[in-house]
């Protein structure tokens, strides 16, 4: 069990830094033990500094930043010990433009490999989809689940 | 192994019986605030074993089945069932689908099903532990909780990469 | 100070009452004492019904109710006691098109009598302004504010 | 009454001294992440009056001085300035404009001062209190803060209407 953790942490930490280079471009990223001697008892530090900046503190980071920074967070776990589906709920509702299109390529590349559930309110974000759900509250205050479109249709632009 | 469907009936704002079928590629949920996106996301989560009321939004487990409106009854009973294609075999057991189900009373008891039989959380648990599926700390990310990794105290973020380990 | 803060109470919460209808139509909204017997020293409770729901959890909201509750209740006190100046940074961002537009009729009330200074991300809040800013950050890590166009300019379509 | 301009000067990303002129309207700040559009709503709570480092999202006061980057070296000092008209006199001074300043050391030490000259937060707060600036617990909004009067205990959302009365 130990070595299965400590493998994983490795890993993780090496796809962190690779995924936040890939994010912030000419920024540097890290997940760092808090207690090196003990590793498997150690808590997960994350050092973040975006691109042409020198501040690291997490809480300083703007709003974007902080969402771009938990993404890579995830990213680097879901790289490192992929698993066969994620549904992630308006994760992206902070990125500017920018930012978006990056995130954007990254998940392309883990929809490749995983079934990907995705909830947004971004349009941009809907052109990935193979199938689209349209959700609606009815009069009489129940949910309706109410178009189903398959892949030639959704794909925009 | 991908999801094949989910079927709510009486989960949250699904007073009827509703089933989204999906494909092994991306699926995007979209509609108005308010219509009942995330509440899909919560089922999933509950299905899998969420125990935490919190985490559904609710003050108590009953706060998951549909309370009523102005057009229609409460509910006494929410379920939600989740079919896992298996025909790549990657689950120990002999079937090409795998049905789970999750089924709550208005007294808070509730009853797990496996392929349509009763059986134990961890019975489910077991039976996914190697696939991947329902390791729901990392792979689901629940609205507004983006960023509770960067919130986190350092042994807490550990949990995320030990769960996925 | 008693009459100053009870006054200012029963306003606020005539305001939310109103505005809470006119951003969830069909909806009601009630600000309820914890203890009425005693006004001065009792807690301020939030009751949100969206139109077509009966429940009034808070937590059970969306997360664009929950964000439209809140600006319910800050917009009434705006009504209830004005303030010469306002700012707000990102606060629209979890609103569909339809609250969105809501939000903004709202806002346009408020911009006749008060200074408002909004951050955003947002196409249609961006039309609101009769100053633009660009923020924007240098090669050398330092923020810079790089333009200002006037209102005439600024009005899109 | 309404802020004319705010100049900040080794404020948080704001290494260079920059002015914003403000007119009575809508203003209206865009821009990439990162690129100091909050910092600029931190600049105007903090020459109001903020105490809390958290609220400002720092760790100590002096989290507020330009940190420095690779370019460019930390600086030692940040300043902001909040020019108010009162052309109408709604504020109980016979000037046309007020001018408020505020700033830090890498010691920690805050010195405010009114046109121009030095003086207490209290002297500014008093100054303020009749015309409605400066109640910034329901006057700003900052990212992320919306929901805090939802999330607040019941006797915290009174001080939102108290701040107001
Ligand atoms: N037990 C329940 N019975 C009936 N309705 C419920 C129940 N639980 C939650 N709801 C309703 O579900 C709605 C919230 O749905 P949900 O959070 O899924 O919205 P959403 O589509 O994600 O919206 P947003 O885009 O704003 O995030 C609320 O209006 C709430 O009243
Ligand atoms: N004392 C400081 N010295 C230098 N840079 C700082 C300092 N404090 C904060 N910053 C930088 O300011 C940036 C954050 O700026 P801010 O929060 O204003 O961004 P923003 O424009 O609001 O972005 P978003 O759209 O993502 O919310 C961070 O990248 C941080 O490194
Ligand atoms: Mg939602
Ligand atoms: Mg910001």
């Amino acid at each position: 069990m130990e070595e299965l953790y400590a493998s994983a942490f490795r890993d993780v930490a090496t796809e962190f830094s690779g995924l936040f280079a890939e994010l912030f471009p000419g920024g540097e990223g890290r997940l760092v033990l808090t207690d090196p001697d003990d590793p498997l008892g150690s808590g997960v530090d994350v050092e973040a500094r975006p691109g042409r900046k020198r501040v690291k503190r997490l809480t300083l980071l703007s709003g974007g930043e902080r969402s771009l920074a938990a993404l890579a967070f995830l990213f680097a776990i879901f790289r490192a010990r992929p698993s066969p589906f994620y549904l992630m709920d308006e994760v992206e509702a902070a990125l500017d433009d920018v930012n978006l299109q990056r995130f954007l390529e990254v998940m392309k590349t883990f929809a490749e490999r995983s079934q990907m559930l995705i909830v947004t309110h971004q349009k941009r974000t809907m052109e990935m989809a193979d199938v689209l759900y349209g959700v609606s509250m009815g009069k009489d205050g129940a949910s309706k689940v109410i178009s189903q479109r398959l892949g030639a249709e959704v794909r925009i632009g | 192994v991908f999801l094949r469907s989910l079927t709510v009936r009486g989960f949250k704002s699904f007073a009827d019986k509703t089933t989204l079928e999906f494909t092994p590629g991306v699926s995007v949920i979209v509609g108005p605030n308010g219509s009942g996106k995330s509440n899909i996301a919560d089922a999933f989560a509950w299905v899998l074993g969420e125990q935490g009321v919190r985490a559904l939004r609710g003050a108590q487990m009953s706060d998951v089945i549909f309370a009523g409106s102005p057009g229609r009854p409460a509910l006494g009973l929410a379920e939600v069932k989740l079919v896992i294609d298996n025909s790549a075999g990657l689950i120990p057991v002999p079937a090409t689908e795998i049905e789970i189900s999750r089924a709550v009373f208005r007294s808070g008891e509730s009853e797990y099903r496996l392929g349509g039989r009763p059986c134990r959380l961890l019975d489910i648990q077991e039976l996914l532990s190697d696939s991947g599926l329902g390791r729901a700390l990392h792979t689901i990310v629940s609205q507004g909780h983006l960023e509770d990794v960067l919130a986190a105290r350092p042994e807490e973020r550990r949990q995320f990469i030990e769960e996925a380990a």
